[in-house]
């Protein structure tokens, strides 16, 4: 697209086409068109060389707009409650996490409270083992709100300085999984009297258009702190966070460079745009 | 919805008599936005419109009350047309056992599907067994061996680090051996970039000669869903697609997608995390789902 000379529709419709390729998707990809083409008019370019600079600029932009509270401080202890749908890379994402924290001195506890699917209370405990974290589970099939319960009062007795809430994998359009995770979060917030809760979406960098609807339900249901957007490894580009922040101003904390613990990043924007744009 | 849309598309039409060039356009837009929302890959997008143009300025449309209603028809028909028209079967082998080898990027539903398969062939009175051949993700074994004594099914799993050929190999031995009509290979799930890892899984395609070969995809994927199959279906070939996750919101338009560049139909959705959550896909359904 940034070798044509010309600045003509056809390069409008090149540069669409990346960012649509990119699943930012059309609201968004025009949104930044008009967004470059007001700031062009403000301040014409003196090369068209300059071109892809003022782009990502325009996309940095968006990425600037987050409009989330921050988390309330308080406690000693900070919950983070992970969530998503199902196989978007929680559990996964947790145990990098587990591990970070843990390589730089706190004491992490992790919960197990995905109760439902089968081995997913194993997959935990042997992500912990490798790590070197503890765990705080029940059964299968035990009541999700019961082993969040436990784990905050464990948490704090054993004077951890990060637990993690593993999650069951959900869809946002079924109503009774959303209640459940509302539920989950109200024990929290209760054990916790409100104090440093901190909900984080997993989204697989590979999510199309779905990814808009799947932020605005769980934000709905649970106001979250931010995103973790994970398998960004792979070919796609993951622009679906693009129209979330623009809608709903929830930034990506993190980002999922891999199956090993440590393919843990800090969402960094310029990085993120180069790799939209290339 | 598109209906809506293309009708204030079409709203001035009457009186007129003929659909202008700027109507058309304004028409082929709104189905352009229609597809793109619904995730199917830009490039299939580009060249439907294409297609559906040409069909669009016909007489019948033309002359009829509800041009835009009459549009939606062709796209729908274009889109079921294009996704194979009637539901693919999968088939069994001329001897037993028909083996079915399940691959696809990490987390879309693969180790779910092998229970669902596997529930499904033994409700037809079939012997199944499952190999647990993912021999990376922690508790894959565990997740396999938990599905399969749910349901009553055989699952195989190797020794302690035995490489996934290995196992998929000693699988098809015991069910030669012990008179398996049926057997499912669950595999790891993998970047269709990782060289090492298709690899692997070539090698297994080549060791047992699969019946059918499934290519497990999300249906919230988005547009890379274009370079997952290709790739997939370059580097290990497969037969079929299984779309996963329909009982959510997601338009599915990776199912147009994936059919348009390799040619491979659509076979089966997911629509649920119970091994009883199996359909067959029907492409006219899917067409509907993809318009919106
Ligand atoms: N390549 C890659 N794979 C990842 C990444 N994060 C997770 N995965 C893989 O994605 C698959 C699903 O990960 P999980 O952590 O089990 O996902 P989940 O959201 O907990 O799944 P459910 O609990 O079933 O909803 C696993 O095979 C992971 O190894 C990532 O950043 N990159
Ligand atoms: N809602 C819904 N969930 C599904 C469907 N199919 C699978 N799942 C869920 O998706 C998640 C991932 O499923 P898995 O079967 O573990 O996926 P996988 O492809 O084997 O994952 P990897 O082995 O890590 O690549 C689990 O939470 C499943 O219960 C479906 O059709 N609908
Ligand atoms: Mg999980
Ligand atoms: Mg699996």
């Amino acid at each position: 697209v940034f070798s044509r000379k010309r600045i003509d529709d056809r390069f409008w419709e090149d540069t669409e086409d990346i960012l649509i390729q990119g699943d930012v998707g059309v609201p968004t990809a025009l949104k930044i068109i008009e967004g470059l083409k007001a700031d062009l008019k403000e301040s014409p370019l003196r090369d068209t060389a300059e071109m892809p600079e003022r782009l990502k600029k325009t996309i940095i932009g968006i990425l600037e707009q987050e409009r989330i509270p921050p988390v309330s401080t308080g406690s000693p202890l900070t919950v983070k409650i992970i969530v998503g749908v199902n196989g978007a890379g929680k559990t996964t994402s947790i145990a990098k996490l587990a591990h970070k924290f843990s390589e730089s001195g706190s004491r992490v506890l992790i919960a197990a409270a995905d109760t439902y699917r089968a081995a997913a209370i194993e997959q935990v405990q042997i992500w912990a083992d490798r790590i070197g974290v503890d765990v705080v589970k029940h059964e299968r099939g035990s009541d999700a709100a019961a082993v969040v319960y436990d784990a905050v009062h464990a948490a704090k007795a054993r004077g951890a300085d990060i637990l993690i809430i593993d999650t069951a994998g959900r869809l946002h359009t079924k109503v009774p999984l959303m209640e459940e995770i509302r539920k989950v979060k109200r024990v929290v917030e209760r054990e916790m009297q409100g104090a440093q809760i901190e909900t984080l979406l997993v989204i697989d960098a590979t999510t199309g258009q779905n990814g808009l609807s799947q932020a605005k339900l769980f934000n709905d249901a649970l106001d979250l702190n931010g995103i973790i957007l994970a398998k960004l490894d792979g070919t796609a580009k993951g622009g679906i966070i693009l129209a979330i922040i623009d809608a709903l101003g929830i930034p990506v904390r993190y980002i999922g460079t891999g199956e090993r613990v440590e393919d843990l990043a800090e969402f960094e924007a310029h990085a993120f745009v180069d790799a939209l744009l290339s | 919805t598109l209906t809506n849309r293309l009708s204030d598309v079409f709203r001035n039409l009457r009186g007129r008599g003929r659909l202008s060039d700027k109507d058309v356009e304004s028409a082929m837009r709104e189905i352009k936005l229609a597809l793109l929302e619904a995730d199917v890959n830009y490039k299939v997008v580009k060249d439907f419109i294409a297609g559906v143009k040409e069909k669009a300025v016909g007489e019948e449309i033309l002359k009829s009350l509800t041009p835009g209603q009459q549009v939606v028809k062709l796209v729908s028909d274009e889109l079921t047309s294009l996704m194979g028209g009637s539901p693919s079967t999968l088939g069994l082998a001329g001897k037993p056992p028909t083996i079915i080898m399940l691959v696809g990027l990490q987390g879309t539903g693969k180790t779910s599907l092998a229970a669902k398969l596997g529930l499904m062939y033994k409700s037809e009175g079939k012997k199944v067994l499952l190999t647990a051949a993912d021999v990376y993700r922690p508790a894959a074994v565990q997740q396999l061996e938990a599905l399969g004594k749910e349901l009553d099914i055989d699952v195989f799993k190797g020794e302690k680090d035995e490489p996934a050929l290995k196992v998929a190999e000693r699988s098809y031995r015991t069910a030669d051996k012990e008179g398996y009509s049926i057997l499912i290979m669950d595999t790891a799930g993998r970047l269709h970039i990782d060289e090492s890892m298709m690899d692997e899984l070539k090698s297994i395609k080549t060791a047992l000669k699969p019946h059918s070969v499934l290519f497990v995809a999300d249906a919230m994927t988005g547009q890379d869903a274009v370079n997952q199959a290709l790739q997939f279906d370059e580097s290990v070939g497969f037969d079929g697609v299984v779309l996963t996750k329909l009982d959510g919101d997601a338009r599915g338009g990776a199912a147009l997608s994936v059919k348009a560049v390799t040619g491979k139909p659509v076979m089966f959705v997911g629509t649920g995390e119970k091994p009883r959550d199996l359909e067959v896909f029907y492409p006219d359904r899917m067409a509907s789902r993809i318009i919106g």
